[in-house]
């Protein structure tokens, strides 16, 4: 069975389709095989990034590596088989990207993670689905609804198979001014943590290189195959391997 | 009547609350009467960041501008007749902020707008619901489903009373660095802004100003009320009193 790495934040553009794209693209890197869920059947920001991939791949003749990607548009019949037959994929990891709403099928895939990664801008607005803070002191007045649907989905997963979620809060876009609230985001994040029972990693800093090879659908790691890699990426690259590393996966057969 | 600003923008954390708040603060701070409807009754950003400047003005015994702010969750009977309420309140501006996601009521208060504001990030990724682009010409394909439902929502307001709706895009959070993926956004923009009948604005740039304040529901504006104004703050003033010239808003009595 694949290890399911379910991509969760109902807060809207957090990062999660981002995120998804570039350990998608990174785990490929290493050899393994990917099989991915869009569960955004609207936007389908996911779906978009590799067709955009497939095109220019095509395009140029190159053999970039693709997951196979199926959209899932909840309100269909067979909505439930078709994510079911993903849990069953015979590649080594199932990605699986959410909405930025709530969704019974987001709930489902948050359920049956065997990772859970929310990443989060470095803000009280998003973190506030999480835990809300005082206003003075910073500290955590009580977890919020976010907190909740995963502590519920949780117990839906131990009652199912007895299985546990390794859920890791990933801090996205981190900027290098803005110290103070980085301070204050960073503690509030490390109270709320064993309380609730999530892990913390650093993520993709605020780079435009994260976003702007979205239309050729490519990401740092694919810029030697079309000659333009820069110094400037060597730290990105960097950012992103620790980020792979961050999801602590279980060793799978390349 | 009042003239109603909705802040529209399916994709996700593209800054509709931020934008928001600070306009609904701005023209506060001009002595203009605002009403607000949060249209996110899950989320509730505008809400919860009013409720937050509330408790905060109280406990400070400071006396700082409240809108009255209501939240309307689309679900419940009767959802429809508040927001219908709403649009005759007495105010100067009705400020409507909509969630992150396909939503009935949001489509009636993108309808019903004077003034349609959409922020999005300096982003193809954010681009793609209001057209898509070629990837190595980064010329505009086609318009994508957001545009589409803008369009819908000026034929619905042209049956309705024959009035229009002036659409302004905003772009949030801009970056001082990334300047080839700015040159490219900016130009697919303006390709599409005459095609589908919008206007272009800069917005709020990246700024921990404009979020580090949430949790004491505050803005940039409030700040010599509790003494903490900053050299630093000036460029964001300036920036702020620019996005609210560019809303182009009718005179209005104080
Ligand atoms: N680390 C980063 N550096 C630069 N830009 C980023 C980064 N992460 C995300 N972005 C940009 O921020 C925006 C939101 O990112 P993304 O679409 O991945 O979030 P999301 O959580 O999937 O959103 P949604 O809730 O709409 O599905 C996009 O414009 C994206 O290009
Ligand atoms: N100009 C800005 N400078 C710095 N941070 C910003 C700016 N605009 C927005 N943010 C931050 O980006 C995140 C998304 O902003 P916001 O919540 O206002 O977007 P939204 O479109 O209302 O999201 P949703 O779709 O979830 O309602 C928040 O963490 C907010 O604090
Ligand atoms: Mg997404
Ligand atoms: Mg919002």
């Amino acid at each position: 069975l694949p290890h399911i790495i379910t991509f969760g934040n109902e807060k809207g553009g957090t990062g999660k389709s981002t995120t998804a794209v570039h350990i998608a693209i990174a785990l490929m890197s290493e050899g393994h095989s990917i099989a991915a869920v869009d569960l955004d059947a609207r936007q389908r920001t996911f779906a978009r990034y590799m067709e955009n991939r497939r095109s220019f791949s095509d395009g140029h003749g190159l053999d970039l590596s693709l997951p196979e990607v199926s959209v899932i548009e909840e309100k269909d019949d067979g909505a439930e088989a078709r994510l079911d037959e993903a849990f069953h994929t015979e590649a080594d990891y199932l990605i699986i990207d959410t909405p930025g709403r709530d969704s019974i099928l987001g709930q489902v895939a948050m359920a049956r993670a065997d990772t859970l990664v929310t990443p989060m801008n470095d803000s009280f607005v998003d973190f506030d689905l999480i835990g809300q803070v005082d206003a003075e002191t910073f500290k955590v007045k009580r977890p919020s609804f976010y907190a909740e649907m995963v502590w519920k989905a949780r117990k839906d997963r131990a009652k199912h198979d007895a299985g546990t979620v390794d859920w890791l809060v990933v801090r996205n876009r981190l900027a290098h001014l803005a110290a103070n609230n980085m301070v204050r985001v960073g503690k509030a994040l490390n109270e709320l943590a064993p309380r609730i029972g999530f892990r913390i990693s650093p993520g993709l800093s605020e780079r435009v290189i994260y976003r702007e090879l979205f239309p050729r659908g490519l990401t740092l790691l694919d810029l030697d195959v079309i000659d333009e890699a820069r110094l400037s990426h060597v730290a990105a690259r960097a950012e992103l391997r620790a980020l792979v590393a961050a999801l602590n996966l279980p060793d799978r057969d390349n």
